[in-house]
Order: structure tokens, then C-alpha cells, then sequence
């Protein structure tokens, strides 16, 4: 059969000035998936290699580009899904690793279990040689720069607000 | 919030989803992302999914899943993802985007929120776009 590869990099008010970023990232991520297959690696091996792409892209929400939560922390999620069996793996606000989505894969493939959260999922991590990074090493100039912008409106205002694009109906998105 | 779906050469399905939240989030608050059937989705006899936007939202809907469910009904790949998109945005207020690849083969996007990166390859073009109804087509 013939492979088939689809990525997104995010539903959101992309500003424009990471228009050209996104739109590489995403081919480039497409691409390393659809090489994946046309060598022979399963699903899940190009799901896996393109989200890794995403991760350590800065561009996105995700990996090398998160977000900071209100301490000033990056936690970060990922999921994998086997459509052959349903089998799947996934972590939940795990810190300091680069690529959460290889986690995910290793919970379904190295446990009886979906979901490891927090300092579970920091724990397997270590466990299964995965590098601890430095706190800062995921915080991004942008990142930084965003969370400070939400901070100093939110202490202005005295309200919960987005910074993230200043509309009240598109803020919230992952 | 970063995904990916694919379809091998032995017509299996998988999806994968990441994401690092909020800006500003309470920590400890987790979305949609690691939740089998909101942030992802993939099912050899349906079809395979992924999500992005307002985690709430997708997780109140089981938006994968519910995508996943319109296909076994019979709608195709493009229709459930439009379908599902707008209940949820009628039903709890939220935003979003997915892409899918159907059992059948079929491979689509769409998205509620102003722009959505995406890209895709399929027999032999690559094909991308951001913005609504935007498609950049590439033969490789």
C-alpha cells in the first residue's frame, strides 16, 4: 500500500512572523515521517520520528519550544497510538526531557500501562536513560518573553487572560 | 501543540500527539494531549486521529474519538472532522484542529481557529498550508 503522512504544528493565532518557521517545520516533520515509511518502519516509527522533528523544532508548543506554566516551569505532554491492537503510551507534565513523545512510546512499549504523570513519568525517564536536561535548556527567548507579557497584563488587570494572542475567544489552546 | 498520523505500508494506522500546554497554566493542569480519544486516536478498522487547540474542550468532547465514531457511521474523514469540530464548538465553546487519515485511505485537516500549520505526503506531492482553504503543493 502506499504510505500516507499528515503532521500539524498547532491550532492557534499564529503570528505572523512564524509563518515561514511553521510552515517548514511541518514539511520537513511530513517528510522525515514519509521517509520512515517508504524504508520499510511501521506507523507508530513515523508518527514517533515526525513528532520528534516537532519537538526539536522551536517554532512549536512543544519539546525545545513549550510554554512555561505560571512558575516559570516547561511540563510537558505526549501520546502515542497503535491502530493494529489500540495499544498506547503516553506522559503527562514531564520535565526536562527533550522528546516526550519517545517516552510515550516506551510506556506502551515497556509497560502494562497508559499514563505515567509527573514524577512517575520524570522517574521512568531516568530509568529508561533518558537525558535529564537543564531547567533552562527547553525555555526559549519567546517563551520567556511570552510568560512575562502574561504575567505583567494578568498583575495589571487582576484577571486570568492569555497572552498568547490577546483574543478572549482563541486563547486556551494547548 | 505538535501531531502526527500515519498509514504504513501494511495499512496499519497510528497517531502521536505533544505538547507543552498553556502559557501560564496551573501547574499540574493536563489537556487533551495525553488523553486516549481527546489529544489522539487510532483504530486499524476506523481511522486514526489528532488533536490541537483548548485541551478542555477536546477532552469535554472526546473529539477523537467522536471523529473516530462518525466515520464508523459512515461519514467520511472530512465530514467527521467538520462535524465534530463544530459541535464542539457549539456544545462547549471551544477551538481546535485536527488531522485524520481514514481506514480507507482518505487524509484530511481542518480546523476552528484562525490558522493551523499542517502538512502532508501522499503519492509522491507534498502538500501544506496555515491558513483556511490555503494549499501549497509540492511534487517530490
Amino acid at each position: 500500500m502506499e504510505p500516507l503522512m499528515i503532521v500539524h504544528g498547532g491550532a492557534w493565532a499564529i503570528p505572523g512572523e512564524l509563518t515561514e518557521r511553521s510552515l517548514n517545520g511541518v514539511r520537513r516533520a511530513a517528510l522525515e515521517g514519509h521517509r520512515v515509511l517508504r524504508s520499510g518502519g511501521s506507523a507508530v516509527d513515523a508518527v514517533v520520528a515526525a513528532v520528534t522533528v516537532l519537538e526539536d523544532d522551536t517554532a512549536f508548543d512543544a519539546g525545545h519550544g513549550a510554554v512555561l506554566n505560571l512558575k516559570g516551569e516547561v511540563e510537558l505532554d505526549a501520546i502515542v497510538i497503535d491502530g493494529r491492537d489500540l495499544s498506547s503510551g503516553a506522559v503527562c507534565a514531564v520535565q526536562d526531557i527533550a522528546n516526550p513523545v519517545q517516552l510515550a512510546r516506551l510506556v506502551m512499549d515497556k509497560t502494562d500501562h497508559c499514563l505515567l504523570g509527573g514524577v512517575g513519568a520524570n522517574d521512568f525517564a531516568k530509568e529508561q536513560g533518558f537525558e535529564r536536561l537543564p531547567p533552562t535548556e527547553l525555555v526559549t527567548p519567546e517563551a520567556r518573553a511570552e510568560w512575562e507579557k502574561y504575567i505583567k497584563f494578568t498583575t495589571a488587570v487582576g484577571a486570568l487572560f492569555s497572552a498568547r494572542d490577546g483574543d478572549p475567544k482563541l486563547t486556551g489552546c494547548d | 501543540t505538535v501531531g502526527a498520523v500515519a498509514m504504513d505500508t501494511s495499512g496499519n494506522l497510528a497517531s502521536a500527539t505533544s505538547t507543552g500546554g498553556i502559557t501560564a497554566k496551573k501547574p499540574g493542569r493536563v489537556g487533551d494531549t495525553p488523553v486516549i480519544g481527546a489529544g489522539a486516536f487510532a483504530d486499524n478498522d476506523v481511522g486514526a486521529v489528532s488533536s490541537t487547540g483548548h485541551g478542555e474542550s477536546i477532552m469535554k468532547v472526546c473529539l477523537t474519538r467522536r471523529i473516530a465514531e462518525l466515520m464508523e457511521r459512515g461519514l467520511s474523514a472530512n465530514e467527521a472532522a467538520k462535524t465534530a469540530l463544530e459541535f464542539m464548538s457549539t456544545r462547549v465553546g471551544g477551538a481546535g484542529g485536527v488531522i485524520v487519515i481514514s481506514k480507507k485511505g482518505e487524509v484530511c485537516h481542518s480546523f476552528t481557529t484562525s490558522r493551523m500549520a499542517w502538512a502532508s505526503v501522499t503519492q509522491g506531492t507534498l502538500k501544506s498550508g496555515i491558513d483556511p482553504g490555503q494549499e501549497f503543493t509540492e511534487n517530490l
